[in-house]
Formats: structure tokens, C-alpha cells, sequence
């Protein structure tokens, strides 16, 4: 099984 | 005073288009450069940006920054009211709580405004790093579209597997497995249906369908989209909204649990 991840653990608030 | 004038207006109602789904709501931040809108969709796995250069504009004006909330199904009921060849003109005061959209048909005789509610909205912004990605791959719009309408039949998601080759979207699920390959065109008689891969490492990631779906809703704005991909970091979807701007949709792909 795979899981999807956030956007948010890619990119920081700016 | 906030002034945007489309010639083409039709591609405004693309745009709407093209992010309705993925957006319930979202703010276009307008500036002396041009409108921008950056927003995540609902479960926080991808994030949209707009870009809509003041140059593209046949007129633009924007005194005051300028950021306005809007309900996007609302925008795009009011856009759907403009012809597809109408000029689309957006208008807006200065601390203003509405804004105008001004639909005039091409010979003038027709001219239609429909004024809305802005809606005060607490948004993330997320800074977006400047990434030199391993993979880019161009490839018709439409082309794309129907590879992830096609692979969408086996699985919730889809294998981008890009090598000097070519690339290959995989899909596998409970009917069986689905491959399409697609190898880099020696010659094309037209640019747009060319399929360019530029590799600096061979990248293989996997998307989930249902987003990749949403993002192809921005295929009538472009005859080419470009994914770029690096090991570990979130596809990048582009496709140019005429020679005025682009659309990004950024996914992050499935990992192993």
C-alpha cells in the first residue's frame, strides 16, 4: 500500500 | 482602483475551469505585475498557482495591492454568463468588498456586469523552492489527458517512469495492469505535438489519479503541458495560459507505507 503525503511536508509556509 | 481588461476572455473561463474542482475557494492577489492565486485544494495533497502577467492584459491597472477572496463557484457561475468571444473586464476599488465583471460582446452591442461579494479568506501561502528538476517531459495536452482518463480505469494511481528512452505511465489494479509508452518524436510537422524529454537522471514516482485527472481540466487553455519530476518532491504540471501566464498544479507523490 502506498500513502499520500501533504503538500505541506513539501513546501514551507512562506 | 483595480482595472483588468481581457481581449480574450475566453481564457479566463478556461482558467475557472481548470481549477474549479481542485478549489472551493481562493484568493487572486493583484499587483502592479499581474494577478497571481496560490491555494491548496481541500486535503492539502496538491497546491495550484496562477500567474497572470499585467503585460498579457490589454489593459491593467492596479493601484493598491489588492487581495480578493472569491467564492470560485460563484466566479465561475458569473463567467459562464460571458460568451465564449466576449471581452472580460474585472473591476474593483480600493478596500472594495465587491468586484465587477464586465462582459462586452465583440462588436460592443452587448455589454453585461454582474458584481460580487468578496469573501475575507485566511490563507497559507506556501513558498515554492527553485527547483532543477531530473526530468522534464513535454507532451500534447490532449495527450495527456487521455492517458490518465485511460489509466484511471485500473487504479488509483499512475506510474511515471522517465528514462532516456522515453517516459511510461503504469497503472495496476484488480482488472489488470496498463502501460503507455511514449517515446521522444524524432519529427514533427507541428511543435504542439511534439514529445520532448530533457533527463539529467532517470525518475520513476507515482501519482494519484484523481488529482492528475483534475489538473487535465486545464488541457483546452494549452496544446502542451510539461511534468516535471525529481526523485522525492511534488510533480509540477504546467500548462501556459496563452502568452499571458501559466497554470502549476503541484502533487506530492505516494510514498510507501
Amino acid at each position: 500500500m502506498s500513502k499520500q503525503p501533504s503538500i505541506f511536508k513539501f513546501f514551507s509556509k512562506s | 482602483m483595480f482595472e483588468a481588461r481581457l481581449v480574450q476572455g475566453s481564457l479566463l473561463k478556461k482558467v475557472l475551469d481548470a481549477i474549479k474542482e481542485l478549489l472551493n475557494e481562493a484568493s487572486w492577489d493583484c499587483a502592479d505585475s499581474g494577478i497571481q492565486l496560490q491555494a491548496m485544494d481541500n486535503s492539502h495533497v496538491s497546491l495550484v498557482s496562477v500567474n497572470l502577467r499585467a503585460e498579457g492584459f490589454d489593459k491593467y491597472r492596479c493601484d493598491r495591492n489588492l487581495i480578493m477572496g472569491m467564492d470560485l463557484t460563484s466566479m465561475s457561475k458569473i463567467l459562464k454568463c460571458a460568451a465564449n468571444d466576449d471581452i472580460i473586464t474585472m473591476k474593483a476599488q480600493d478596500n472594495a468588498d465587491t468586484v465587477t465583471f464586465i462582459f462586452e460582446s465583440p462588436s460592443q452591442e452587448k455589454v453585461s456586469d454582474y458584481e460580487m461579494k468578496l469573501m475575507n479568506l485566511d490563507q497559507d501561502h506556501l513558498g515554492i523552492p527553485e527547483t532543477d528538476y531530473a526530468c522534464v517531459i513535454k507532451l500534447p495536452s490532449g495527450e495527456f489527458a487521455r492517458i490518465c482518463r485511460d489509466l484511471s480505469n485500473f487504479g488509483e494511481s499512475i506510474v511515471i517512469a522517465c528514462s532516456k528512452e522515453g517516459v511510461k505511465f503504469s497503472a495496476a489494479g484488480d482488472i489488470g495492469t496498463g502501460n503507455i509508452k511514449l517515446a521522444q518524436t524524432s519529427s514533427v510537422d507541428k511543435e504542439e505535438e511534439a514529445v520532448i524529454i530533457e533527463m539529467q537522471e532517470p525518475v520513476t514516482l507515482t501519482f494519484a489519479c484523481r488529482y492528475l485527472n483534475m489538473f487535465t481540466k486545464a488541457t483546452p487553455l494549452s496544446p502542451q503541458v510539461s511534468l516535471s519530476m525529481s526523485p522525492d518532491v511534488p510533480l509540477v504540471v504546467e500548462y501556459s495560459i496563452g502568452d499571458i501566464g501559466q497554470i502549476q498544479y503541484f502533487l506530492a507523490p505516494k510514498i510507501d507505507d
